[in-house]
């Protein structure tokens, strides 16, 4: 695991956040859930909370799909290649490429289309960032900065839950069993496992 | 675009995504030596860039194989435990043109991604360092 420069987190009395949803993009719930579950993820381990909250303006964490140039200086690239960003606390921006073939539920690993993206393992990566983790050269880490295509991992591994707790301390209910490594991988080019 | 259950969708209902994925034209660089000059190397340049390999920004990057570029891979292969030999192998370039995470790997110049150790706090006056 890794920390941005000068360990940014979010202070003491901001641990209980919200994140809203750009009105513009017209979500479903189905698409909203997959976020809700990646926050799961990270409150599981962490004395942190996350509720979605109906007010974009005022939510601490933004979420938006944007296509090419969206005024942050990192333009999206289409299909492929940077799939997303988000930025440092207490930002709290999180932005996804629209551009990108999202896979919102189903096994993504069988899908027929080949630049399929699962959208949970890559909510769960950048919710990382957003809590003040940087990336990782652990390949199993959630914070491993590359993803294949028509792969799933979602779940926290030793090295993302170490880096984490460091910030935040634990949750009082963590056992250590959330602990996991388990990616399922499908390789789109090597066959690779 | 997004996809429900896509395992229950027909292929032939699937849209037809034949396009080429931004980076895979690096493919063609594989064994480019260094001092070499080819077309679009440039873009590279700028790939490592984006990502906090190449420190600075120039306008427009040269195509040719350079230290600079060099450099860049060996601190790339490093941070994803490739063989570090600063050329342009066949495993290194299918770690670049995978998709990734838009945030960069080293930010204001600072490289901890596999530094062997993570440095996290100044607590009592001493700085502690954790294994990984």
């Amino acid at each position: 695991y890794t920390f941005f420069p000068g360990t940014p987190i979010w202070p003491a009395n901001r641990r209980d956040l919200t994140y809203g949803f750009l009105p513009a993009n017209g979500l479903t719930d189905e698409v909203k859930a997959v976020f809700t579950r990646a926050f799961e993820k990270w409150s599981a381990v962490t004395p942190l909370t996350f509720t979605q909250t109906d007010s974009f303006s005022s939510a601490d964490i933004k979420i938006a799909f944007y296509s090419g140039d969206h005024g942050d200086g990192e333009p999206f690239d289409g299909v492929l290649g940077t799939l997303a960003h988000a930025f440092s606390p207490t930002n709290g921006r999180f932005h996804l490429d629209q551009d990108e073939n999202w896979v919102v539920s189903g096994d993504v690993t069988r899908s027929d289309l080949p630049s399929s993206v699962d959208l949970e393992s890559v909510a769960v990566h950048e919710i990382g960032h957003l809590l003040g983790l940087g990336h990782s050269s652990v390949e199993d880490a959630i914070m491993y900065p590359t993803i294949s295509a028509r792969t799933k991992k979602v779940e926290l591994a030793t090295d993302d839950i170490e880096g984490i707790q460091l910030l935040y301390g634990s949750n009082p209910n963590y056992n250590g069993s959330t602990t996991t490594s388990n990616t399922q991988e499908r390789e789109t080019n090597d066959g690779e496992a | 675009r997004f996809f429900p259950n896509i395992t229950a969708i027909p292929p032939w209902h699937l849209p037809n995504t034949t396009s080429i994925a931004p980076w895979d034209a690096f493919t063609k660089f594989a064994g480019c030596q260094s001092g070499e000059v080819r077309d679009g190397l440039s873009k590279l340049k700028q790939y490592f860039s984006n990502f906090g390999y190449i420190p600075n920004s120039p306008s427009n990057f040269s195509d040719k194989f350079d230290d600079e570029l060099e450099k860049a891979l060996k601190t790339y292969q490093q941070n994803f435990n490739l063989n570090v030999t600063g050329q342009l192998d066949d495993k290194t370039l299918q770690q670049i043109v995978r998709p990734r995470c838009g945030n960069a790997d080293i930010v204001n110049g600072t490289n901890s991604m596999n530094s062997g150790k993570s440095s996290s706090f100044h607590t009592t006056g001493h700085f502690h360092t954790t294994a990984h």
